[in-house]
């Protein structure tokens, strides 16, 4: 469902060249759990954000079903993003004005769903996470784990084809962790493509394979 | 050094309470690495937040070096949080428009250093958690572990008899991580209060002491 092909990602940092990712070439596969693991600062998070055309590549492709991503507008951006992918942002990105189930609510308004729709996909997403009970209580008003809980409502609410998780059990314990991993498990089972870039060795039972990021090189790791 | 007395958290919201932390009573000693464990929501940030007099109790007694805080106006809690104690943050809250190393330099700046002894301070306090060679790069510029990293340097500049860090490891890798626990141990062995909020069981062999929180009540926990 996603394909990188030499791709890389360079920073201009004053007089430096910072290399986040290397020349990459892999591909995200439907009906798969990936992992992917890596030390603070190898480019996990570029990679994931390059995969969910958040960032373009500073060299080489990237295909999201087929479609060369490098050419294409903001806008038409936008518009497979909101279509196909759902992410769960390493600092969870929720809007800070609105509450947890308008958070969640938003890419189905942005996707014109009518609302009575709307409502009960919010309210089963916040289920899943257990958040139902402070729907309608600010991120200011949440948890770490809680508002972790809620960004991960969001990626899953328009049933997206490809999930992109940022640390996503980072602010969780166990038990939500379990709920959480679950849940991704079932997706992957169902047909979607599930990415989870991790520190957590916990996840790793839950993989069908692992990437491995080191210095901005990415590289297939065998299963144990 | 710091000292709770029946001290509790309630917030309204709408027309619910939520109380975010069961009368509790408890001190933090120095000289000793103290863990606080719970599931998410639990209450372990508003505890947390209590003993860095960032918050102050609803009801019940808080006490800094034996001085009582309930009746401290606000610019007298800032000048002790700033002379006594180290606070990593959940969300690192570092200042967005400021380098890494303008970040770490902020509370010596604010305790009126000299120029000369604050570069010395912040190259150690960088060096310490490796991030010495991105100190002019902005937050923005960073991945989420190196965030994590500088916000542990800030803490840790001031060299204060407090240190209090709400989930420091969330998003290190397992290198960084011994390196981070390393450093707040032997802290603790020179006699500072480090108290850690945290998931990862693998903190626990740093601890001389846990506390467990679970909806909103602390209990002391015996290490096995
Ligand atoms: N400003 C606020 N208004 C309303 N409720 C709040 C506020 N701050 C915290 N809470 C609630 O108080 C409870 C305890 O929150 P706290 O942040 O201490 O949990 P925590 O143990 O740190 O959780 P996590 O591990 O997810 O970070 C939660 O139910 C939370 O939603
Ligand atoms: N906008 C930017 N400008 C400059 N350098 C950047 C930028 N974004 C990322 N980097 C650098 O690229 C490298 C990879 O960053 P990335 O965020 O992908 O790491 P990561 O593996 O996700 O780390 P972590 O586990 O700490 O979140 C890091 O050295 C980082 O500082
Ligand atoms: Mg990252
Ligand atoms: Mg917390």
């Amino acid at each position: 469902v996603a394909e990188l092909i030499g791709a890389e990602k360079r920073y201009a940092v004053g007089d430096q060249i910072i290399t986040a990712l290397e020349p990459a070439t892999l591909s995200i596969n439907l009906g798969e759990l990936c992992l992917i693991i890596g030390p603070s600062g190898s480019g996990k998070t570029t990679l994931l954000s390059m995969l969910g055309c958040v960032i373009y590549p500073s060299a080489g492709e990237l295909f999201l079903k087929g479609q060369r991503i490098n050419g294409l507008s903001e806008e038409a951006l936008a518009h497979l993003r909101l279509h196909h992918i759902g992410f769960v942002f390493q600092n969870f990105n929720l809007i800070a004005p609105l509450t947890a189930e308008e958070n969640v609510a938003m890419p189905l308004n942005l996707q014109k769903i009518p609302e009575k729709e709307v409502r009960l996909k919010v309210a089963e997403a916040l289920g899943l996470v257990g958040m139902l009970d402070r729907r309608k209580n600010l991120p200011g008003q949440l948890s770490g784990g809680q508002q972790q809980r809620v960004a991960i409502a969001r990626a899953l609410v328009t049933q997206p084809e490809m999930i992109l998780c940022d640390e996503p059990t980072a602010a969780l314990d166990s038990q939500s962790l379990a709920l959480v991993m679950k849940e991704l498990r079932q997706l992957a089972d169902q047909g979607k493509a599930v990415v989870v870039v991790t520190h957590d060795p916990r996840l790793s039972p839950f993989a069908d394979r692992i990437l491995a990021v080191n210095n901005g090189f990415v590289t297939e790791q065998k299963l144990t």
